[in-house]
């Protein structure tokens, strides 16, 4: 048997919604140390990855390892039905056809059910290797989404520039060009408000705004984004997710013609 | 704005 349990659905709704722009379905791989979901989009340009460990959750049981594939579309249209305080049960039988979730409101007064059909997927697993990256950007996951946006008016891509001076943001296009630089914080108020920037050697690559843009979708997830970067290779941006796991998007770069 | 490269030529299929 499998079952998790979260006290407040919000966490998953606004994983969904982090997601649910790029993937349309997904495999989830459950086993005892907790929910994990590699997939890519459907061009192949970018690669989610999701990690939820079973300490995060209320409650958590996984009897046998289990792979759901799951259609992205309906579970959050069934996500969209709980309300963020209702705890939240994913439930499934050894060699399911079907998961169930469960929410119950606060005051455990409305308990909804809704069954979903899972679906076989035959997917590809990448091995992602360990890098060591030239430029590791955190900065405030708002700044990061307020950027993407506005610099995407200007072009379909945006340059990253990071130096130890500060990180540069450019879009360029038939209408004009914008740049957005950000110096390191000297000195931060607030952790969450901080640019914190650990460079190696500098780093400029170009990535599709299209897909930065449904990176961002995870803000409301944390305060602060992080940026890996090097030469050549895909872009990680990772979100936490409090203290159950994370979340991270790698995006190949646009490579001179 | 050059060629979009595609994130499975860069990681190995497992």
């Amino acid at each position: 048997m499998f079952e998790a349990r979260l006290a407040q659905s919000a966490i998953l709704k606004k994983v969904l919604e982090a997601v649910k722009d790029l993937l349309t379905e997904a495999t989830f791989e459950c086993s005892d140390s907790g929910i994990q979901v590699q997939a890519m989009d459907n061009a192949h340009v970018s690669l989610v990855s999701l990690n939820l460990r079973s300490d995060g959750f209320d409650k958590y049981r996984c009897d046998r390892n289990l792979s759901m594939g799951m259609n992205i579309g309906t579970m959050t249209k069934i996500l969209r039905c709980a309300s963020s305080e209702d705890t939240v049960t994913l439930r499934a039988w050894d060699n399911p056809d079907n998961i169930i979730f469960i929410f119950e409101s606060q005051n455990k007064e409305k308990l909804s059910e809704y069954e979903m059909k899972l679906i076989n997927m035959d997917q590809e697993h990448l091995g992602i290797p360990e890098t060591v990256y030239s430029c590791v950007v955190k900065m405030p996951s708002q700044e990061f989404a307020r950027i993407c946006k506005d610099l995407s008016q200007f072009g379909e891509a945006i340059t990253i520039a990071c130096s130890k001076e500060g990180i540069k943001f450019t879009a360029a296009g038939d209408y004009g060009n914008a740049n957005i630089k950000l110096a390191q914080t000297a000195e931060a108020d607030k952790e969450e408000e901080a640019v914190i920037i650990d460079m190696q050697e500098p780093v400029k690559l170009t990535f599709a705004c299209r897909y930065l843009n449904s990176f961002v979708k995870a803000t409301p997830l944390c305060a602060q984004v992080k940026l890996s970067m090097s030469g050549d290779v895909p872009l990680v941006c990772e979100y936490q997710i409090g203290d159950i796991g994370h979340i991270r998007y790698y995006l190949a770069p646009k490579i001179d013609d | 704005t050059g060629t979009q490269g595609r994130i499975d030529s860069f990681f190995k299929i497992i």
